[in-house]
């Protein structure tokens, strides 16, 4: 454990508190993509299925259950509780588009031909792609609300923060993952947009608003 | 180098 990763961990953690307690404390989840929520629960399901047949720490069992429950929660106050603000109409994103060719290429490219290995190779490949319906919809909007940009902030620098992670292992423990390198700088550059407006605007107290 | 040897990462 590095100060990047547990960093990572950190904001990626914060990221997922934020949009339950928007969605908790507003009652709506208005503005929040559900398919990339839904996308969110498939990654973690099918990447922390090694809670089963592999222990490394309390702490990596703890996140790893903290994340499934709060992406499942997310999807519960979503879909169920507050299914009425749920912004349909914009969240058109076909995810079936981001699953199929993850999986292909999962099947393809991994570390081993074997049913977790290929579960988790998927789950990294997913993960990079999954924010794109929330981005879409963003941009289909026009805008979004400064605690959902905080949201994306958050969620966006995880993966960063997890970059700097990456070098750190290189040098530190000879250690490296070309998989889940590559998956997380392409996973990072879809936030680098965002990123721009969020520092330019939302963090001087503007709107984030895309031009028309 | 130690490629992948236990996924110790969320």
């Amino acid at each position: 454990m590095n100060i990047f990763r547990l960093l990572g961990d950190l904001s990626h953690l914060l990221a997922i508190i934020i949009l339950l307690v928007k969605i908790w404390k507003t009652r709506s989840c208005a503005g929040i993509s559900g398919k990339s929520q839904i996308l969110f629960a498939v990654v973690y399901t099918s990447r922390y299925l090694d809670l089963i047949n592999a222990f490394i720490s309390p702490y990596n069992t703890i996140m790893k259950i903290v994340f499934l429950a709060a992406s499942y929660g997310t999807i519960y106050l979503m879909y169920m509780k507050f299914k009425a603000t749920y912004d349909v109409n914009h969240d058109t994103f076909r995810i079936e588009f981001l699953i199929a060719p993850a999986a292909v290429l999962a099947l393809i490219v991994n570390h081993a031909f074997e049913p977790l290995e290929i579960l988790w190779t998927f789950s990294i490949y997913l993960e990079s792609v999954a924010i794109l319906p929330q981005l879409f919809l963003v941009s289909k909007t026009g805008e979004a609300e400064s605690i959902t940009s905080h949201y994306l902030f958050m969620l966006g620098s995880y993966r960063a923060l997890y970059i700097f992670n990456w070098i750190y292992r290189y040098y530190a423990e000879n250690h490296y993952d070309l998989i889940a390198i590559v998956a997380g700088i392409v996973q990072t550059v879809l936030y680098c947009d965002f990123f721009y407006l969020y520092i330019t605007k939302v963090l001087k107290g503007k709107k984030l608003q895309l031009p028309a | 180098i130690v490629i992948n040897e236990i996924k110790d990462e969320l």
